[in-house]
């Protein structure tokens, strides 16, 4: 999901 | 995945390295602030939080813990390591970081994507990074002058940020649907505060002198 992708960076 | 990610990545992680080689080596953390550093180590908790339900990569396991336990490290090291410890500048590291802390939380609660317990906390670690080195900031302009290694941290510190920028310009470009304004605003007005840091590093490295930044 965008969500989950958009959390992909630290 | 884009080289500009993972060059902001590796670049943290150097400054962390950095930072570590410094107590390490001299055994002193004179001139750091541990306001910061522990505003750093919350800002590392309350963001990787899903590290334990959501798994990404292999890589992104490993930099969390790494970020999360280095920064711990440290923390130790500048409160209990018997040497390090009584190099401590307590009575210069005065920021009161409830100013920090408590503005952060309530942007968080009013700003974020979704109001969820996890997306709270990871936006409010978003804002919170973006003031955190505040206190390191406000020690240097106290303690005159500073050694290379602390001003290479922050260096690093502000590039690894500034990679982050060129690492969103790149993902808007090239990826559909890809758009986070809250880490981009926030990232942005982090970067925001190194610039004045910048432009001294840069000045004094240049005259070849010790940094020292005007009071």
């Amino acid at each position: 999901s965008e969500e989950q992708r958009a959390k992909d960076e630290l | 995945m884009n080289i500009f990610r993972f060059a902001g990545d590796m670049t943290h992680l150097c400054s962390i390295i950095v930072l570590l080689l410094k107590i390490q080596a001299t055994k002193s953390c004179a001139g750091l602030s541990l306001r910061t550093q522990e505003l750093y180590a919350i800002v590392f908790v309350s963001r990787y939080l899903d590290l334990f339900f959501t798994f990404i990569s292999m890589y992104n396991v490993i930099m969390k813990l790494i970020f999360i336990s280095s920064s711990f490290c440290i923390i130790w090291y500048m409160r209990c390591h018997r040497i390090v410890a009584q190099t401590y500048d307590r009575e210069q590291d005065t920021f009161r970081v409830a100013f920090l802390v408590v503005p952060c939380f309530m942007l968080s609660l009013m700003i974020n994507h979704e109001f969820s317990f996890t997306e709270v906390l990871w936006t409010f670690s978003i804002y919170l990074e973006a003031v955190a080195i505040l206190p390191q900031l406000v020690l240097l302009q106290r303690t005159f002058n500073i050694d290379t290694l602390t001003s290479n941290y922050i260096f690093l510190l502000g590039a690894y940020r500034a990679l982050y920028m060129l690492n969103w310009i790149y993902r808007y470009f090239t990826e559909r649907d890809y758009s986070q304004w809250i880490v981009w605003t926030s990232g942005t007005l982090q970067t925001a505060t190194y610039c004045d840091f910048f432009y001294y590093y840069i000045l004094s490295w240049r005259k070849n002198e010790r940094l020292s930044l005007p009071s």
